[in-house]
């Protein structure tokens, strides 16, 4: 996971 | 999306409609850990707060108001419409032996020391344990109604296909969320124990489960 990603997983 | 990570989304949904159902049709909640129930309620508020801010697809946006909605009904049916049925002695885990480490471990173990970040690690964390009052509260009335049970197994069940979807998304898009999955294969190992039980007890037909 890198920074300014978001997270899509519930 | 894969395969692995939609079979988990709907044996998570599945799961929290089991237990709703259960203790509205028998309009009671004994047996059940209320202190578990609101914890998970309070993994969703942490993690769902960018329902607003972030929009990844129709399917996340109402998954996370479902899960919400159903978590917050549970937490009410059992406080509240069914509270005289709530058994709390029973229920008695000490959370803040859970929130202390959880909420010390986001603030040292995160992605970005920014407030939504730390709220969705100590929801990803608090996760993990969250099912601890309801497991603790089994081994200590030494039973489980056979409906609990199928409950457990679809919640642990949820997360075990999430590690699943994550070893999918490592060798297919190189995705990797390593506080996801440390937290996701603590939190399902905590089940192993109770699949166990449950597939030599429940579906031998024994209908409660009673611990040895």
């Amino acid at each position: 996971w890198q920074h300014g990603d978001r997270h899509d997983e519930l | 999306m894969n395969i692995f990570r939609l079979a988990g989304d709907v044996c998570h949904l599945v799961a929290i409609i089991i237990l709703l159902l259960k203790i509205w049709r028998s309009r009671s909640c004994a047996g059940i850990s209320g202190k578990s129930q609101v914890l998970f309620a309070i993994v969703f508020t942490t993690r769902y707060l960018d329902l607003f801010t972030v929009f990844i697809s129709p399917y996340n946006t109402i998954m996370k108001v479902v899960f919400l909605a159903l978590s917050y009904a549970t937490v009410y049916l059992i406080y509240m419409r069914f509270r005289n049925t709530f058994n709390s002695e029973n229920d008695s885990f000490r959370l803040e032996f859970l929130l202390v480490p959880v909420i010390g471990l986001s603030f040292l173990e995160n992605y970005a020391f920014t407030p939504l970040e730390i709220l969705w690690t100590f929801s990803i964390f608090l996760e993990s344990v969250a099912i601890m009052p309801q497991l603790f509260m089994i081994t200590k009335t030494g039973e489980a109604e056979s409906i609990t049970t199928h409950y457990l197994f679809f919640l642990g069940l949820y997360r075990a296909l999430y590690i699943a979807n994550w070893v999918w998304r490592y060798h297919t898009e190189g995705f990797f969320d390593q506080i996801a999955v440390v937290s996701g294969v603590v939190q399902t190992i905590f089940y192993i124990d109770f699949f166990y039980l449950y597939v030599t007890k429940v579906l031998r037909g024994r209908g409660k489960m009673t611990l040895p």
